[in-house]
């Protein structure tokens, strides 16, 4: 038996948000210490890993584990029968080749209940190692997004360069060419505008903006978002998977980290 | 310009 419920429902549909257009089917990894799911996009180039920890469910059990695979295009139109204020319950009995979904709304008199099919998904789990990287750029999400944005009106790649001054962002089209220079700031009455950087030595890679995009579909999910980069490995694009509660207070269950694999020059 | 390379080419299948 496997059951999950989370109060903020929105928390779900902005996670479906983030990776369906990256990857259309996927298989859930549920233990008792939470779900985890990972798969690549259908070109191979990038990766995306979910990780909600069980802790961060208002209730989570799970009494063995379990692999839910599914068609996320599916579940995210199924989320979007749920309320932004309702909580939802995802419950799959062992065995089963369908998970329940359950709906509650804030005025405890209507639930609503959907079950969706699952799959047995041909699962290719990739191990990542433990990774030290040499530069770690952490900036307000919307910003990243911005520039991402921005400089796919330029080119189709964005040159990330990091030196002691800071981090620039440059792309070359055939129209001519544009960069974004961002260096390091901090303020103590707006911290999710701080951008901070950390660097053992300079770098400069490439990385197609398509892949960059897809990413910034988790925009809504934190106000801020850590890149880390390393020569030769792919670049990690982070999300901290942020609960707001009623009392505006600010819940950590999780996270989604995007793998990008880079473009190396001939 | 630059190649697109896989991420399969950087981690191994688990």
């Amino acid at each position: 038996m496997f059951e999950a419920k989370l109060d903020r429902g929105i928390v779900l549909k902005k996670i479906l948000d983030a990776i369906n257009q990256l990857v259309n089917e996927a298989s859930w990894e549920c233990t008792s210490s939470g779900m985890s799911l990972q798969a690549m996009d259908t070109s191979h180039v990038s990766l995306v890993a979910v990780n909600l920890n069980g802790d961060g469910f208002s209730k989570f059990r799970c009494d063995r584990n379990m692999v839910l695979g599914m068609n996320l295009v599916n579940l995210s139109k199924i989320l979007k029968c749920a309320g932004n204020d309702d909580k939802v319950t995802i419950k799959a009995a062992d065995g089963d080749d369908k998970i329940k979904l359950i709906f509650e709304a804030p005025n405890e008199y209507e639930v609503s209940q959907y079950e969706i099919k699952l799959m047995n998904l041909d699962a290719e789990y990739l191990g990542i190692p433990e990774t030290s990287y040499n530069v770690t750029v952490k900036m307000p999400a919307a910003k990243f997004q911005r520039i991402c944005r921005d400089l796919n009106q330029i080119g189709d790649a964005v040159t990330i360069s990091c030196t002691k001054s800071g981090v620039d962002f440059s792309a070359t089209g055939d129209l001519g060419n544009g960069s974004v220079s961002l260096s390091q700031n901090s303020s103590f009455d707006k911290p999710e505008d701080n951008v901070t950087i950390s660097m053992q030595e300079p770098l400069s890679q490439t990385f197609a903006l398509k892949y960059l995009n897809q990413f910034t579909k988790a925009t809504p999910l934190c106000s801020q978002v850590t890149l880390s980069l390393s020569p030769d490995v792919p670049l990690v694009v982070e999300y901290k998977i942020i609960e707001e509660n009623e009392e505006d207070s600010k819940n950590e269950i999780g996270h989604i980290r995007y793998y990008l694999a880079p473009k190396i020059d001939d | 310009s630059a190649n697109q390379t896989k991420i399969e080419h950087y981690y191994g299948l688990r």
